[in-house]
């Protein structure tokens, strides 16, 4: 899921 | 990061400088889709939202402006400096539906209903499906120039070698982004014709034909 720091992929 | 996401993101990087490479020896954008490659710009502004609040990691960061500002530069070159050899009459892919399509699996799936899930989800679904006006242009066309299908290729090999990547995060970290997964196994599937024939053609040295 999503985390605090954001999407990390692209 | 391990070496299936660096594979992944080199192959996406790798098909960028290929379709400027193309177009610039060619001195055409014959044979690529403009509606696809209008779609990527949409793929990426509204995957990207996040550069707008951070947080800024320098490796995705520098990637993400590099995929909104290559592609926003294809769709001027392909509008303006190379507009006359544009295959207007056949890219005509409705990508209505398409946008439509994945605006409704977004409102569908995503992981909070607010602007930027939305948004952020909204991208995979068109992504997964944006390659589909180019691939309708070469079915028409029945043929393509062979750098036209490495850069088709290095596109697609990037979405299948996340897939490898989400297994490997998914055993290593115990992480796993669903909406991302199912929409990168539908992309590559949407790739699996034209992968076939690239292997069986293009890598044995063949022109790339379609069956008539």
């Amino acid at each position: 899921g999503k985390e605090k720091g954001g999407k990390d992929e692209l | 990061m391990n070496i299936f996401r660096l594979l992944g993101d080199l192959s996406h990087l790798a098909s960028i400088f290929i379709l400027l490479h193309k177009i610039r020896t060619t001195k055409s954008c014959a044979g690529i889709s403009f509606r696809s490659q209008a779609l990527y710009v949409l793929v990426y502004l509204t995957r990207y939202l996040d550069l707008l609040w951070g947080p800024w990691l320098l490796y995705n960061t520098v990637m993400k402006l590099f995929f909104i500002g290559s592609s926003v530069y294809v769709l001027y070159l392909m509008k303006f400096d190379y507009k006359p050899s544009h295959d207007m009459g056949l890219d005509n892919f409705k990508v209505e539906y398409l946008i439509g399509g994945s605006f409704v699996m977004a409102l569908l799936f995503n992981l909070a209903f607010t602007f930027d899930e939305v948004m952020w989800s909204f991208s995979l679904w068109l992504e997964s499906v944006a390659i589909l006006p180019q691939l309708f242009l070469l079915q028409r066309t029945g043929e393509a120039e062979t750098i036209t299908t490495h850069y088709i290729f290095a596109l697609g090999a990037y979405r299948a070698l996340y897939i490898p990547n989400w297994l490997y995060r998914w055993v290593m970290e115990g992480r796993v982004e669903f909406i991302a997964v199912f929409a990168g196994i539908i992309q590559t599937i949407v790739y699996a014709d034209f992968f076939y024939v690239y292997f069986t053609k293009v890598i044995q040295g063949q022109k790339f034909e379609l069956p008539a």
